[in-house]
């Protein structure tokens, strides 16, 4: 976080328009794996006590205290509340952590780590203790939803996907939604494969990972002077040393094992070879590193993100890694050092993660998902001081993670930052107004599962997100209606709304007024048109007059007719009705056709991707 | 979740709660493990309530049970007490 929100203009302190009182008076129940309260990012000096409304208690277990800014805590797992894995720390911190200036990870990341809401109070919740029970996660539902929180965020998921009367973490957020509490949830980290996406309820805002500008490199530098790029996170300083460079195959422990050596398995290396030198890798497996007693390791690595590890490592692109191999060949006593990661800003961003959970939506088809990204790699937070980094005796008050459990806390913020600037406004418009604003995005591949399938409405942008413009309102009448469209019956809905349904009038899912746009075709028709159906609120300027556009991504062989094409407003909060007609004929089959529209008064952009796939 | 008996934790998801001034949800939820398990003393078989904000329970259940509850008026679902992970 001392690059992130900088990288999304949420600047430090001044800088940054807030409304404090409200700010103070806003919970973040965070449902996690709990939380360290003696973090200096949780110390309540400045604060008063909780607000008013807040109806929760400190029952965080044993040795476990609250304060003004920590003001609450209830645990499901055995034990306390207390974080050992520092995952719930770094969390909470990410979202409404207190400022604190002058932090690092050995060096890496300096600068001020914040949450979106520095004043704002934080209700740990924790659910996870290596796993977390869908009996625990309903609990902590059950209970911040009566404390009083009011925004959830909730950095969990599953591999499996499940229909919403079956998911804890949709049932939760539906109740949530009903008493005007937002949900946001983690889209997961099963990416890049095509519906790997979990988190699929329309009334929760599900969130993908991205890049910023900023990235941790470190440099190996041969013995022969050229230096090569790693993206890894070495937090160790060699000072510049060169150590010999030993390829796995080289230090195999019999001639059997050559092969396996290449790729440093276990029990395939002879360690005597190795200990000292720098280990040379095909894959990385720490553990090997550790026991063979290697000074460093260097290994191909393709990924996108690093994580921290106990010596000093570096990954490397496969040029570079073939260079690598290149060198150690022509040459009878190849050396290297490995340094120490350095920080630099000028990343192309933001990019969409790897890991990070893919679209379309399996079970409601007709929603896009993801809804927005956030910045999901390396994120410089809070961490517990039970949760070691290198799994010795370190232990660090901050510490570097990735993962849509990062970009999620990022987003639960930003909802919050928004409410308070608009404490009336429901969760729908809250998500509205996080989703039109976002920035566009483009798919940095060309695969299925790198387009809105990835970043959904696209970037997170907190400020935008203030002065919308125009959001996309959702009650709960509509979403029983979306439920009553997806074949959900009359006794079931009213058992979960708690009111009697009608289910008549079916609705389409796709009519719900959500503020992406998107269907599924049964087929790959030679040609169709499918209509859309929203409603607008003014929460802009009492005299507006909107313009619509489309703007075709490119490729996309989509008409696209707005009805009617300007919106006259004449007071805050007036509602308007259009459609969005989309024909086309001959779609990919492969590839999902989208567009954008944008409703415009000159002042504020409201955009809405479209998206039509098919198979 | 398993213990010796092939009983397995469920979730047995009821919805929102009645807005009735008399409805106890603690009270119906042991009324329904006491008839669906013929047991008058359901120790054990409760895991959690859920009764602030929406109804519900957890429950040592038997297959059979499961079936039984699923089919009970009042219950949206039934599923089994999944372990989910941080992202």
């Amino acid at each position: 976080t001392t690059a992130s929100w900088d990288f999304m203009g949420l600047k430090e302190g001044n800088k940054t328009n807030r409304n404090l009182s409200v700010e103070s008076d806003t919970i973040i129940g965070v449902f996690d794996g709990g939380i360290w309260p003696e973090s200096e990012s949780f110390s309540d000096k400045g604060f008063g006590p909780p607000p008013k409304k807040w109806k929760g208690i400190c029952a965080g277990g044993n040795n476990f205290t609250c304060n003004n800014k920590l003001i609450g805590a209830r645990h499901y797992a055995p034990g306390n509340a207390t974080d050992s894995s520092g995952h719930g720390t770094h969390t909470a911190s990410i979202a409404a952590g207190n400022a604190v200036a002058k932090t690092s990870f050995f060096g890496l990341g300096y600068g001020t780590v914040r949450g979106a809401v520095p004043a704002s109070r934080i209700a740990a919740y924790k659910v996870c203790d290596g796993e977390c029970k869908d009996d625990y996660i309903l609990s902590a539902f059950d209970d911040a939803i009566a404390d009083g929180v009011d925004i959830i965020t909730i950095s969990i998921g599953d591999i499996n996907v499940y229909p919403f009367e079956k998911d804890p973490i949709a049932i939760g957020a539906f109740h949530a939604m009903s008493k005007g509490i937002l949900t946001v949830n983690a889209a997961g980290n099963t990416g890049p494969y095509t519906a790997s996406i979990a988190s699929l309820a329309p009334w929760m805002l599900t969130v993908a990972a991205s890049t910023t500008n900023r990235v941790f490199v470190n440099k190996v530098v041969l013995g022969d002077g050229k230096t090569l790029v790693g993206n890894s996170l070495n937090t160790f300083d060699l000072k510049g040393e060169k150590f010999p460079l030993v390829y796995g195959k080289s230090a195999a422990s019999s001639a059997s094992e050559v092969k396996c050596a290449e790729d440093c398995t276990p029990n395939c290396l002879d360690a005597s070879l190795v200990k000292g030198n720098i280990l040379v890798c095909n894959i990385f497996l720490p553990y090997v590193a550790y026991t063979t007693g290697a000074v460093a390791c260097i290994f191909k690595d393709g990924s996108d993100w690093a994580q921290i590890e106990g010596i000093p490592v570096s990954g490397l692109q496969e040029d570079d890694f073939e260079s690598l191999l290149s060198y150690i060949k022509s040459t009878n006593s190849p050396k290297a050092a490995v340094l120490k990661s350095e920080t630099v800003f000028n990343q192309p961003a933001p990019k969409i993660l790897s890991f990070s959970s893919r679209g379309p939506n399996i079970i409601a088809a007709d929603i896009l998902k993801p809804d927005v990204t956030a910045p999901g790699l390396e994120i410089l937070a809070a961490n517990s001081h039970k949760a070691l980094p290198f799994y010795d005796n370190t232990h660090v008050k901050y510490t570097v993670e990735s993962g849509t459990s990062m970009s999620c806390p990022h987003v639960a913020g930003v909802a919050a930052y928004v409410k308070t600037f608009h404490p009336k406004w429901s969760p729908s418009m809250i998500k509205s107004a996080i989703m039109t604003t976002a920035w566009s995005m483009n798919a940095s591949e060309t695969r299925y599962a790198s387009t809105e399938f990835a970043y959904g409405a696209g970037h997170v942008d907190p400020i935008a997100a203030t002065n919308p413009g125009l959001v996309y309102d959702s009650a709960k009448a509509d979403y029983i209606a979306f439920l009553c469209g997806m074949n959900y019956n009359a006794t079931t809905m009213k058992l979960i709304s708690g009111e009697a349904v009608t289910c008549t009038e079916k609705s389409l899912p796709r009519n719900l007024n959500y503020p992406s746009m998107s269907t599924k075709l049964s087929r790959s028709y030679s040609s169709f048109s499918v209509t859309f159906s929203r409603t607008v609120t003014n929460v802009g300027t009492p005299n507006s007059t909107y313009k619509s556009k489309v703007v075709l991504n490119h490729g996309s062989k989509l008409n696209v007719k707005v009805s009617p094409s300007v919106l006259s407003m004449k007071s805050l909060n007036e509602k308007q009705s259009f459609t969005v007609t989309v024909s086309g004929s001959d779609l990919d089959s492969k590839l999902p056709s989208s567009a954008n529209l944008i409703w415009s008064d000159g002042t504020h952009n409201v955009r809405s991707p479209i998206v039509v796939y098919a198979g | 979740t398993k213990d010796h008996q092939e009983k397995q934790v469920y979730i047995v998801y009821m919805g929102s709660l009645p807005s009735r001034a008399d409805y106890t949800p603690m009270s119906n939820h042991v009324s329904i493990l006491q008839e669906i398990t013929g047991e008058s003393s359901i120790e054990g078989r409760l895991v959690r309530s859920y009764k602030r904000s929406f109804n519900g329970f957890a429950a040592r259940l038997t297959e059979s049970e499961r079936q039984l509850v699923a089919n009970m008026e009042g219950v949206v679902s039934v599923f089994p007490n999944k372990k989910l992970k941080l992202q």
